[in-house]
C-alpha cells in the first residue's frame, strides 16, 4: 500500500491511498484502502492515509478515528495518532500518517516498521523505515 | 496557520531482516516521492492535487505494493483499489477490483470530480475508466517477477500475505520463517509483506 498526506499553505487536508491489496487474497476482496474513514479520511482539521492489516483498520475505523479524537477529546495530531495505533486497533497491526490543518507531521505503527517520509515548510525532513 | 506540510508511506509490517540495499532503495523512492510533493507545494498547488501526484508517482514505480508492483489475488491476477479525499468539504471518491487502470488514484480523483458519487467498483469502475479515456494498461503490466514468486510461496504456505514489497524470496520464504519468531495475525512476520 502507498499513500500521501498533504497540508497546504491555505491550511487545506488532503489524503490519497492507492493499494493491490494482498498476496493471495480472494478475488472481489476488498481492504480498508478504498474505504472512506477506514483507510483514507481528510476533513478540516486533519488528513490521514493507513497501511496494514486491512481487515483490522476496517473494523477500527481508523483514519476517521484520528480525526474523531481530536475533534471529540481535543487531542492534539500526535496524541491522537499514539492514541488510536495504541487502543483501537486489538491485536491488528497497522500504521498511518497524518498531518493537521496547523502544519503538523505525525505517523504511528505497531508493526516492526512502517517505510515513510514527511517534510514541513520550515525545512524538516525525515525518511525512515524503523522505529 | 503553520505552513505546508507532507508524509508519504509505502506500506508497513517490515521484514526485520531485510537487506540493506532494500531498504535503502525505499528510502531513495520515498525520498524522490517527497521532494515531488516539496515542489509542488512550493509551487501553489491545492492539497488534493498533490496527493494524487505523488500516489500516482508511488504506483508507477513498482517498488511498493500499488499500481505496478501490486500484490496479485490466489488466480494470479492483480486487482486494485484507491481512495481520495478533499477535505475542506470533505468530498472523496474510490474506486475497487481494478485490472487495467495504469494510475488508480486519479480514477479515484475522477469519481470525486466527476461523478455523483463516492465509489465505484468492478466493471463499473473499469467501464467508467474508459468513458473517461484514462490510461489502460494489459494486467501483465502491473505483475512483477518478484510478486509471482511471493504467490508461489504464499500458495506453498496456504496463507495470505500482507503486501510485502520489498522482501526478496530468501527473506520471505519458509526458512526465513522459521528463524524468525515474531508473528502477526498468528503467522510468522517474515512470511508477510510490509504493507
Amino acid at each position: 500500500t502507498v499513500g500521501c498526506v498533504v497540508v497546504d499553505k491555505q491550511g487545506h487536508c488532503a489524503a490519497a491511498t492507492s493499494t493491490g491489496g494482498l498476496m493471495n487474497k480472494m478475488t472481489g476482496r476488498i481492504g480498508d484502502s478504498p474505504l472512506i474513514g477506514s483507510g483514507t479520511y481528510a476533513c478540516d482539521l486533519v488528513a490521514v492515509s493507513c497501511t496494514g492489516e486491512g481487515e483490522a483498520i476496517i473494523r477500527s475505523t481508523l483514519a476517521r478515528e484520528v480525526a474523531a479524537v481530536m475533534e471529540y477529546k481535543g487531542l492534539n495530531l500526535h496524541e491522537a495518532v499514539d492514541y488510536v495505533i495504541k487502543t483501537r486497533l486489538d491485536e491488528g497491526k497497522a500504521g498511518l500518517i497524518a498531518v493537521s490543518k496547523n502544519g503538523e507531521v505525525a505517523c504511528g505503527f505497531n508493526t516492526t516498521g512502517m517505510f515513510r517520509g514527511c517534510a514541513t515548510e520550515d525545512g524538516f525532513l525525515e525518511v525512515g523505515v524503523w522505529e | 496557520m503553520g505552513g505546508w506540510a507532507i508524509a508519504v508511506h509505502g506500506g508497513a509490517g517490515v521484514d526485520p531482516i531485510l537487506p540493506n540495499e532494500r531498504q535503502e532503495e525505499a528510502k531513495r523512492l520515498l525520498t524522490r516521492c517527497l521532494d515531488i510533493g516539496i515542489s509542488a507545494l512550493r509551487s501553489n498547488l491545492s492539497a488534493i492535487d498533490v496527493v494524487e501526484l505523488v500516489v500516482r508517482e508511488l504506483e508507477t514505480d513498482p517498488l511498493f505494493n500499488s499500481g505496478r508492483g501490486s500484490a496479485l489475488t490466489e488466480k494470479g491476477t492483480v486487482e486494485m483499489e484507491a481512495s481520495i479525499m478533499d477535505g475542506p468539504k470533505r468530498r472523496c471518491g474510490a474506486v475497487s477490483g481494478l485490472t487495467t487502470v495504469k494510475n488508480p488514484i486519479s480514477l479515484a480523483r475522477l469519481v470525486m470530480d466527476k461523478t455523483p458519487h463516492s465509489y465505484l467498483g468492478f466493471a463499473g469502475a473499469e467501464e467508467f475508466a474508459r468513458k473517461q479515456g484514462v490510461e489502460l494498461v494489459d494486467n501483465e503490466y502491473f505483475i512483477t517477477e518478484d510478486n509471482v514468486g511471493m504467490l508461489k510461496l504464499a500458495k506453498e504456505a496456504n496463507s495470505i500475505l500482507f503486501d510485502y514489497r520489498i522482501p526478496t524470496l530468501t527473506t520471505c520464504g519458509g526458512s526465513a520463517a522459521m528463524e524468525n519468531q515474531l508473528q502477526m495475525n498468528g503467522l510468522p512476520i517474515s512470511l508477510y509483506a510490509p504493507e
